[in-house]
């Protein structure tokens, strides 16, 4: 049968922000994210969830280098919009495992989850597809999550009539 | 050039449940969905954020039919977390734009949020990846939104020339 999960995949330039009790309304999440575009800065994971409340927050991933100038534009918009706060950290990495088929396999986020758990590995983010579920961790922990997830999905064997070409 | 968003999928079967303050340290991940695993519980999105605190929240959906089974279990392990309460919202559907390297194109994610937001629909759920961005929203505005969506690509509109095969 063809593996589920193919690879794993991290990466250290990743700072995370989050912009605390945006009002959970129409037309915010394109304010935010607007203005971030007419900057021309690269957002690479945007997550948001919500639960019973007239506020949430929305975070977002950007390079290290365009940390300083995206966490200004977001001020900006943060005060606009009468926002709490907006928290920087520039000290998460990424940690994927990536394959088809993930979230239609029950247990492999629960696999993955558990790797970093058995490390003591703190998920700071979690954002999931088919192909792709990610985590946010600290990034001093990222070489040692790498190989517990590699482990955990058996990805350091070699099985020539398992694996699809 | 080619296009970065093909198109524009939608699911109406998704229910949303959402485990509040769960303790934010290793091993609460895996536990949950550990145990939604063990019941053979599809989850398709699982979305975390945290901020600057000791707990956070944790996401996920499951199909319609697969809500009261799902939110059971979890209950279960959100008692044994000490988690504050778990809710569930059935009424959601997940509206997403699909294409490749969007993250890499600063305003694709902002045109879908501004689609949106030009309905007044409200965005309740993000998560976002290079081929696709889904947003969840309230399940009787989802085909306005695919409509909406559609238009911003211009994805209605032929163009031989600009469409890869
Ligand atoms: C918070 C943000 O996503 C808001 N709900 C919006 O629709 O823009
Ligand atoms: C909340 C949950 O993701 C927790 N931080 C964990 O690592 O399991």
């Amino acid at each position: 049968h063809a593996r589920v999960v193919v690879g794993v995949t991290h990466d250290r330039n990743v700072a995370k922000v989050v912009v605390v009790d945006v009002p959970d309304r129409p037309g915010v999440a394109h304010q935010l994210f607007n203005a971030l575009a007419q900057e021309e800065i690269n957002v690479d994971m945007i997550v948001q969830t919500t639960k019973a409340q007239q506020a949430t927050d929305l975070l977002f991933t950007v390079t290290r280098d365009d940390l300083p100038r995206a966490k200004q534009i977001v001020e900006a918009v943060a005060r606009d919009l009468g926002a709490t706060a907006v928290q920087e950290d520039p000290s998460v990495a990424k940690v994927s495992i990536v394959g088809a088929g993930m979230m239609s396999h029950p247990g492999v986020a629960a696999r993955m989850f558990g790797a970093l758990a058995e490390g003591g590995i703190n998920i700071h983010v979690i954002s999931t597809s088919e192909i792709k579920i990610s985590c946010l961790i600290d990034e001093d922990r990222v070489e040692e999550a790498v190989r517990r997830v590699h482990q955990a999905f058996r990805l350091d064997q070699l099985d020539s009539e398992e694996a699809p070409a």
